[in-house]
C-alpha cells in the first residue's frame, strides 16, 4: 500500500497566555483536522481534498486565527488571506482581503480551478463567491470576544507605531 | 494562520494555508499565506509547504518556494531543506517564521524559530503526533 500522510499547523509566533490557557482545545482541534483530512486520503480523496477539508475544519474552529477565528485589523475589520497548490498540475489558487466567505480556502480552490487565475482580490473574490453561491456568513459570525479583547489590547494611538508594528500571522 | 499539506496514495501532494491577518494592522495589509512561494507551495518533484509567521519575513525571503527549491538543488531530505532555510539560511533575520512540509514518499519536515508552533500530523496507520512547543 502506497503511503499517505497529513500535517497540519495552527500558526507560529510568540506564546501568549491564552495559547497557555487553551492548549487542550488547541490540540484537539489540530487532531480533529488531521483526522479529518486523513479520513479523506484513507478513502482514496486526494491530497488537493485532504488538505482543502483539513483547513475547512480549522476556519470554521473559533480557536484559530482564520475564517471564524480572525484577527481584526486596525479598524476592527475581518480581512482573510488563503491559498492552496495542487503539486500534480503545479496550480494554485489565492484570495486576499476577502470577507463574508466563510472558507476562503475553498474560495481560493474555486479560482484555480474554475478560472484562469491564479491569486483574486478583495471585493472581486467576493464577487465570484457570490455569483457561484460559496458559503457566506454575516459580518458577526467572524467576530470572537478573545480577538476583540487582542485588539484592544494592542491598539496604538498613532498609525506610525501601527505601521512599524511587527507583523505575526 | 492554519495550514495543511497532505500526501495521497496516487502519490501527489498539495499544500493550503488560510489567516485572518495580524491583529490591529492596516486595512488592506496582506501577509504570506496568499502569496504562492511565501506561505504556500507545492510541486510533486520536490514538496508541499505551508509557512506561517511574521508574514512580511515569508514573502521577502520566499520561504515556501526556497525550501522547494532548494530540495531539488541539493538532492536532500525535506526536514534538511527547512531546517536550512529557517535555521541558517534565515537565522538573522528578527522575527517568527515557522513551516510544515511533506514530500511524495511522506516525509515530514517541520522547523521553526518562534516560541511556539502548533502542529500536528499523520502517516499511515500511526497515532496523531500533536505538539505545541520544542
Amino acid at each position: 500500500m502506497k503511503n499517505i500522510a497529513i500535517a497540519v499547523h495552527g500558526g507560529a509566533g510568540q506564546d501568549s497566555e491564552f495559547i497557555r490557557m487553551n492548549q487542550i482545545a488547541y490540540k484537539a482541534g489540530l487532531v480533529k483536522a488531521v483526522n479529518t483530512g486523513y479520513e479523506t486520503l484513507k478513502q482514496g480523496g486526494s491530497a488537493l481534498d485532504a488538505v482543502e477539508n483539513a483547513v475547512r475544519l480549522m476556519e470554521d474552529n473559533p480557536i484559530f486565527n482564520s475564517a471564524r477565528g480572525s484577527a481584526l485589523n486596525a479598524k476592527g475589520e475581518v480581512e482573510m488571506d488563503a491559498s492552496i497548490m495542487d503539486g500534480s498540475k503545479h496550480s494554485a489558487g489565492a484570495v486576499s482581503i476577502v470577507r463574508n466567505v466563510k472558507n476562503p480556502v475553498t474560495l481560493a480552490r474555486f479560482i484555480m480551478e474554475n478560472t484562469s487565475h491564479v491569486f483574486i482580490s478583495g471585493y472581486g473574490a467576493l464577487e465570484i463567491a457570490k455569483e457561484n453561491n460559496l458559503e457566506l456568513e454575516v459580518d458577526s459570525y467572524f467576530i470572537t470576544e478573545h480577538r476583540v479583547d487582542e485588539l484592544i489590547k494592542e491598539r496604538m494611538d498613532d498609525t506610525d507605531d501601527i505601521k512599524r508594528k511587527r507583523k505575526n500571522g | 494562520t492554519v495550514g495543511a499539506v497532505a500526501l495521497d496514495n496516487a502519490g501527489n501532494i498539495a499544500a493550503a494555508t488560510s489567516t485572518g491577518g495580524t491583529s490591529n494592522c492596516l486595512s488592506g495589509r496582506i501577509g504570506d499565506s496568499c502569496i504562492i512561494g511565501a506561505g504556500c507551495f507545492a510541486n510533486n518533484s520536490s514538496c508541499a509547504v505551508s509557512g506561517t509567521g511574521d508574514g512580511e519575513l515569508l514573502i521577502t525571503n520566499v520561504i515556501a518556494h526556497s525550501i522547494a527549491f532548494y530540495m531539488e538543488l541539493k538532492n536532500c531530505s525535506v526536514q534538511e531543506a527547512c531546517d536550512y532555510v529557517i535555521h541558517q539560511r534565515n537565522k538573522d533575520v528578527e522575527g517568527d517564521i515557522g513551516v510544515i512540509a511533506l514530500d511524495a514518499m511522506g516525509n515530514f519536515g517541520i522547523s521553526y524559530n518562534s516560541q511556539r508552533m502548533l502542529r500536528a500530523w499523520k502517516m499511515n496507520e500511526e497515532i496523531v503526533t500533536v505538539k505545541i512547543y520544542k
